[in-house]
């Protein structure tokens, strides 16, 4: 019923070569046309409702459609590296926890952006990123998250005067700083990441969405810059965040926003995992939504009765 | 008791196969968990099979409740089960999952692997 896929660019790895094929691999036993496969759709056939329940994802229930129904997701190419390095070094007996960069979390939790661009031709001095992280559990320890944004690289040359300016982070409607940034407008205007530590931004939890804005300013200049003051008080042009590469429009979702959440969970036991989220499907009123093994004979009635389980 | 009752008529040193660990070759796609894990596909997991008889050996790691049920079952099998052929040791693996609210998600699940068998 949802495709993951990962580019053909993505991995060179032979394990996850082996993924690629999720993106158009057969359903069942009949094989996709290749307009299905391409859209991501689940071909209209009998046992729909059969597959999925068995299909289904621990914790999504029946008629909880994901938001994204029929749109491929895509692995983000970040998350595939961190499951690459991580995996490579289980393999070599290094509990994956142990590196840095995983702030000893132990689940790892990417959220893509929804916010939209403002279609208005004034400058964009804010611009608001928007994740919903309604899947956040607050049982499990929050041990780091940081938003991530794809800088394109501007035109060359910039043209801005030569005086600091500071990227900000805040959340939304706040005067909280999360944190900042330097750029250097006469700098190397190279794309790439900008990464920003919001941990204080999320540590209230539980939330829903975590709203989060970038604004940018102009920065005073140096005492020692004698040479720019010497041309007099100069009025800095109004930043606009498109022109700094921070525009949102016509953007591959590779460069999406991403919010990344670093979490340790205790659970250690895959049943009790499963067990929670049967549970919290059985109280939404959908018993039965936990998938069984594909080959099972009956798999509606994979789960017993509540006589049954009740003797059990 | 599963291996028992399946190898339970056969006789003979051949048929009692020390408890080890055998190949488990998981595969999600078989499953049908492929539409929400990512990768790994397929993995080796591992799976303890054989007996536990007298007399254990050290490598099987028997704890004394281990090897005072075995010895007891050696006399009297009637009486006591033989100890359980179960992992001792198990390993993490990383999975690549997308979550309900198709949020990409790594995670690393715990004891997913066997390393070791042993007596228990």
């Amino acid at each position: 019923f949802q495709q993951a896929s990962i580019s053909s660019s993505s991995s060179s790895s032979t394990e996850l070569d082996s993924t690629k094929d999720v993106g158009n691999r057969k359903e069942g036993k009949m094989q996709r046309t290749p307009q299905e496969s391409a859209e991501g759709r689940t071909p209209p056939e009998h046992g729909l409702r059969q597959k999925d329940l068995r299909r289904r994802p621990p914790g999504q229930h029946q008629g909880q459609e994901p938001p994204g129904r029929g749109l491929r997701v895509v692995p983000h190419e970040y998350m595939l590296s961190i499951y690459k390095t991580y995996s490579i070094a289980e393999k070599l007996g290094i509990n994956a926890s142990f590196f840095q960069s995983s702030k000893s979390a132990n689940t790892i939790t990417s959220f893509v952006d929804r916010g939209l661009d403002d279609l208005s031709h004034t400058p964009l001095r804010r611009q608001k990123y928007l994740f919903d992280v309604s899947t956040l559990s607050d049982k499990e320890e929050l041990v780091g998250a940081e938003l991530r944004l794809y800088r394109q690289a501007p035109p060359t040359p910039w043209g801005l005067p030569a005086r600091p300016l500071h990227l900000q982070l805040f959340p939304c409607l706040s005067p909280l700083l999360l944190d900042a940034r330097t750029l250097d407008p006469q700098g190397p205007t190279q794309a790439g990441w900008e990464v920003f530590d919001v941990w204080q931004g999320l540590r209230p939890q539980p939330w829903k969405q975590l709203c989060l804005e970038l604004r940018a300013a102009w920065g005073e200049l140096d005492a020692g810059d004698t040479g720019a003051r010497a041309r007099g008080p100069q009025q800095p042009p109004p930043l606009d965040l498109r022109s700094l590469g921070f525009g949102r429009r016509v953007r591959p979702p590779q460069e999406r926003a991403l919010l990344v959440v670093f979490t340790r969970s205790q659970r250690k036991n895959l049943f009790t995992e499963m067990h929670e989220q049967l549970g919290s499907a059985e109280a939404a009123g959908a018993e039965g939504s936990w998938p069984a093994p594909s080959g099972s004979p009956d798999a509606g009635s994979w789960l017993p009765s509540p006589g049954r389980r009740r003797r059990r | 008791t599963a291996f028992a009752s399946r190898h339970g008529k056969r006789h003979g040193k051949k048929s009692r196969l020390r408890c080890s660990r055998k190949p488990l070759h998981v595969n999600f796609k078989e499953l049908g968990w492929d539409d929400w894990i990512i990768a790994p596909l397929e993995y080796e997991a591992y799976h303890c099979e054989g007996v536990c008889d007298f007399p254990l050996r050290s490598h099987l790691e028997p704890t004394n409740h281990a090897i005072i049920q075995t010895l007891m079952n050696s006399m009297d099998p009637g009486s006591t089960p033989p100890s359980c052929c179960v992992p001792t040791k198990l390993t993490p693996i990383s999975i690549l999952y997308i979550d309900a609210g198709n949020n990409v998600v790594y995670k690393q699940y715990e004891d997913m692997v066997v390393e070791s068998c042993g007596c228990r």
